[in-house]
Order: structure tokens, then C-alpha cells, then sequence
């Protein structure tokens, strides 16, 4: 990521994303509020849609007319 | 792989309203099940984790996108995180400061200084004067409107950032004067030459009038801090004006008009003090002795930083740092390098010196800069001030990060922003396309 965080640890262990079977969950003892979910749609927007996501935000109207590109796996590739 | 299902979300505290200088953007990530958890203090910690979680997800041939196991540990290094944006050298339209604003939301910084207005022009539209930009603004088109600038506000709300905003005085006030006559008149050979100089303080009218402007900025503009300029005061004019010679001699100023100007910005000071609001300043009003709030952060622009920086801090005055950032001044080859070089903690002095610098800014003044190349001329330059602002203080090679800096353009690219190539010859697989 940039700017780098302060500590990053990973490994090779890979999981799937798919936008069809992927949430953002408000944990049930926090606190949620209309930044948050307005976040969650932005940013599920950034993650599977990046090249249509700017015109989504600031010309919605011109964004209703432009297709989605759908990811090249099917949630049905990745069932097991 | 496992299919990774959803992302908890845990906030602890009730979200807030707006961000602050005192905001708690610190978060940790963890993904190492079909089940990843974000934890944050604030909300505003919650919306930094969520930008790293994009950032680590990823096109993979097999799977679509995926993630690796991943546990992060992250806080910023300063609390502010700025980039000044000049509205009056050239217009800005506005969804071109929404596209920064998202710009600046990915590379997590958070303070928009908000240069709304200056000598050439005066786009502010106010509910209190609107003949000010009726008359100061370029046209009645280059002005931002009540609802522009609620819109803009909000925008940086939803991202975490504030919005400060700087109305300069009394230099660099040209444009207000055209409809207020608030602005010394020059002389030469003992008559008025049809010039204007700085705001006039010998007249009780002009801080009559400011009482009224700051009052209503302060209730539009919802953060904390109000930047009040103070810098480049030209004394010429004020030197040739009889009744301004009058009022020195009557405040026992003699002919030092650096304390003529100490007095104007006292009472500016004073009068935003009395709004509630807090203030920065430009770096003038402390080199010039101007009695200012204890919670006064002080701007440095000028060279030689480490000793600016070392002598506001022993002040005790909290401090940004923008000397080094200055991305109008543009060269041939990889500009980002010396930003990312420079060090707001590169001066002598003490630990309790060191924790009064909360920042900087990188500061994009607008001579040569529209909305056809604000972005591309801030981006990816302003990459290198958010990592140095935001991580540790040993992430300072620019070899080693030089592959992420080009990462990080892809993937502003990829997502719509025009970020330039900074690094000389180079791909993005997925190029601008627009």
C-alpha cells in the first residue's frame, strides 16, 4: 500500500474475492453510522469497478449509461 | 483458495460529525480467514483501513481478485496532512477539487487548505457581501457558491478531510477592494495615484467589516482552524498614505511599519479568537511578534526550514512544515525524489520541539495551474509528501519505494485519475483512457 503502514506482515496464502459473494459487515457491538455505509459502497465501487468508479462519483448521471465490466471468473468457478 | 466472504467492520467510539486535528486515525487489518475484521478507534480510522484494504486486494488470472493473509498495524506519523489548493489564480471548477479531494482520500491525506481567494480574484461568493465577487471574482461564473462550498465540505467530510480555508489578508487583497473600500489608497507627489495598497488599519471601517466577513466564514466552514495568511505585506503604500503617517504617529509606531502590521493582524487575530475558531498563520506573523492563541499552528514557508522550524518551535507554537513542497516550482525528470527527501523533523531541537510539528502541506499555487492540469501536476507528486507525513520515519528510501510510487500511479490510473509518469520510461496495464 502507499503511503506504507506502520507494520505489514502477509504470506503466499491467497482467498478469492468475487463481487458477487464479497461484504462489508458492520461488527454487531459497533458503531455504524452514514459515513460508514456510504464508505462501504465507495469503496466496493474501488475494488471491483476502479475504471468506472470516478465518473460513478462525481457525473452519476453520465455513469448510468456506462456498462460495468464484469470480472473474467464466475462466481460458479470459484464454488469450491 | 478460500473465499474470502466479508469484512467486519468494528468502530469503537460513536462516529463524529467532522474530523479534527485531534482525530484518531489509527486501524488494524487482519485477514487470515473467510472472514477479514477492520478495528478503528474512529470512524476516520475505519475509512484509512478500508483504503489500505483496497489497496491490498488485487487482479489475479485464476481467481478474479484476491487477497493474501495479511495483519496490519497502522497509525499516521503527523496528524496534519494538507495539500493547498490556490482558487484565485485561475479557477478551479469544482468537480475538479472533488477529484483531488479523492485523490487526496487514497494517498490518506486528510487537510484541504482551501486558498479560496487572493489579489486576482475573489470567488467566494458571501451571504453577508456578495458584491465581492459580484465585482472580484473573474466572472459570475468562476464563483464558488453557499452550495458548491457545502457540497465540496461535505465530499471531504465523507473521506475524512477537513477543509481549511485561508482568506489572506492584508496583502494580497486586490480583488476585495474593488467593491469595498477597505484597501489603502496610494499616493505619490502628494496625491492619490489610483493604487491600492494592503487593507487600510489607520480606519476603524475595515475591521468593521472583517468583524462581519470572519463571522460569517466561521459559520460556514465547520472545522476548527481558519487560515489567516499574513504574508507578503508590501509597505510602500502605506508609507505614501497621509492618514496611515497620521495614525503611526498617533500609536507612537514612529516609522517601523512592521509594527503597523503587527497591529492589524492583532486585531484580525482578536476577532477570529472571538468566532471560537482557532487559526493558522503563515510564518510572518510570529517572525513579526503578533501575540497569538496558545493553539495557533504556524505554517513555514520559507528557507532555511530547519532553522524557521527550530525557532516556531521553541516558541512552543505548533507546526507545518511546507517550505520543501512547493509543487508549482516543476523541473525535467523525478520531482518526487527531493520531496520525498525532505523531513519536517529535520532541525535541531528538542523531543518537545519535534511533537509540536502536527504536519505539512504540499502547495500547488495556481500562476500556471487550471483544471486542465491540476491533477496531473499534483499527482503522483504529492505522493511522496502523504508517505513521508504519514509513515514511519525510517521509510525514506526512495529506491525502495520507488516501486510502489509506481504502483500506487497505476492505480490511481486505473481508478480515473490522471496521475503523470514520474519515473521516466514505464506501462500501466490499464492506461488512461479518457
Amino acid at each position: 500500500p502507499w503511503p506504507k503502514p506502520q507494520t505489514i506482515k502477509t504470506t503466499s496464502q491467497q482467498y478469492a474475492v468475487h463481487p458477487s459473494a464479497f461484504h462489508f459487515m458492520v461488527n454487531s457491538t459497533s458503531q455504524s453510522c452514514d459515513l460508514l455505509t456510504s464508505a462501504f459502497d465507495r469503496y466496493y465501487r474501488i475494488i471491483f469497478f476502479p475504471q468506472t468508479y470516478l465518473n460513478h462519483i462525481l457525473d452519476p448521471e453520465l455513469a448510468k449509461h456506462e456498462k460495468q465490466i464484469e470480472p473474467k471468473i464466475s462466481l460458479a468457478d470459484l464454488q469450491d | 483458495a478460500t473465499l474470502l466472504k466479508r469484512l467486519n467492520v468494528h468502530i469503537a467510539q460513536p462516529c463524529e460529525q467532522y474530523p479534527s486535528l485531534e482525530s484518531d486515525e489509527s486501524y488494524s487489518l487482519t485477514i487470515d480467514s473467510d472472514s477479514a475484521m477492520l478495528e478503528s478507534v474512529t470512524i476516520w480510522g475505519a475509512l484509512r483501513g478500508l483504503e489500505t484494504f483496497s489497496q491490498i486486494i488485487y487482479a489475479d488470472d485464476n481467481l478474479g481478485f484476491a487477497v493474501n493473509n495479511t495483519m496490519i498495524n497502522d497509525f499516521p506519523r503527523f496528524k496534519h496532512r494538507g495539500i493547498l489548493v490556490d482558487t484565485s489564480r485561475h479557477f478551479i471548477s469544482v468537480k475538479t477539487l472533488k477529484m483531488n479531494l479523492e485523490a487526496m482520500a487514497e494517498s490518506k491525506l486528510n487537510v484541504l487548505h482551501f486558498h479560496i481567494v487572493d489579489d486576482q480574484s475573489f470567488p467566494y461568493e458571501s451571504r453577508t457581501f456578495p458584491e465581492i465577487s459580484l465585482a472580484g471574482a473573474y466572472n459570475q461564473a468562476h464563483v464558488y457558491s453557499q452550495d458548491d462550498i457545502a457540497g465540496l465540505i461535505e465530499f471531504a467530510r465523507q473521506r475524512g478531510i477537513r477543509v481549511v480555508v485561508e482568506f489572506d489578508s492584508p496583502g494580497h487583497t486586490q480583488s476585495w477592494g474593488l467593491a469595498i473600500d477597505i484597501l489603502t489608497h496610494c499616493y505619490s507627489g502628494g496625491k492619490p495615484n489610483d493604487e491600492f495598497g494592503p487593507m487600510d488599519p489607520s480606519r476603524n471601517t475595515t475591521f468593521d467589516f472583517l468583524k462581519k466577513l470572519f463571522s460569517e466564514v466561521a459559520s460556514v466552514f465547520p472545522d476548527h482552524y481558519m487560515h489567516l495568511g499574513g504574508d507578503e505585506v508590501d509597505f510602500d503604500c502605506w508609507r505614501s498614505n497621509p492618514d496611515v503617517q497620521a495614525f503611526m504617529l498617533k500609536m507612537g509606531f514612529g516609522t517601523d511599519y512592521s509594527l503597523l502590521e503587527q497591529y492589524y493582524m492583532q486585531n484580525v487575530v482578536d476577532i477570529v479568537g472571538a468566532t471560537g475558531k482557532g487559526y493558522t498563520v503563515w510564518q510572518e506573523i510570529i517572525d513579526n511578534n503578533v501575540t497569538v492563541k496558545a493553539d495557533t499552528v504556524v505554517e513555514v514557508w520559507k528557507d532555511p526550514y530547519p532553522q524557521e522550524l527550530a525557532r516556531v518551535t521553541k516558541l512552543g507554537y505548533r507546526t507545518l512544515l511546507s517550505t520543501c513542497w512547493y509543487l508549482d516550482y516543476i523541473s525535467y525528470g523525478s520531482d518526487w525524489v527531493k520531496y520525498y527527501m525532505c523531513d519536517p523533523h529535520n532541525f535541531n531541537g528538542t523531543d518537545e520541539q519535534k511533537k509540536l510539528v502536527v504536519g505539512g502541506e504540499a502547495c500547488l499555487w495556481g500562476e500556471f495551474v487550471d483544471a486542465t492540469n491540476l491533477i496531473s501536476r499534483m499527482w503522483p507528486r504529492a505522493f511522496s509528501i502523504a508517505e513521508r507525513l504519514w509513515s514511519a520515519a525510517d521509510v525514506k528510501d526512495p529506491a525502495v519505494a520507488k516501486p510502489r510510487f509506481e504502483e500506487h500511479r497505476c492505480r490511481y490510473v486505473r481508478r480515473g485519475i490522471p496521475a503523470s509518469p514520474e519515473n521516466g520510461p514505464s506501462y500501466c496495464d490499464y492506461e488512461y483512457n479518457r
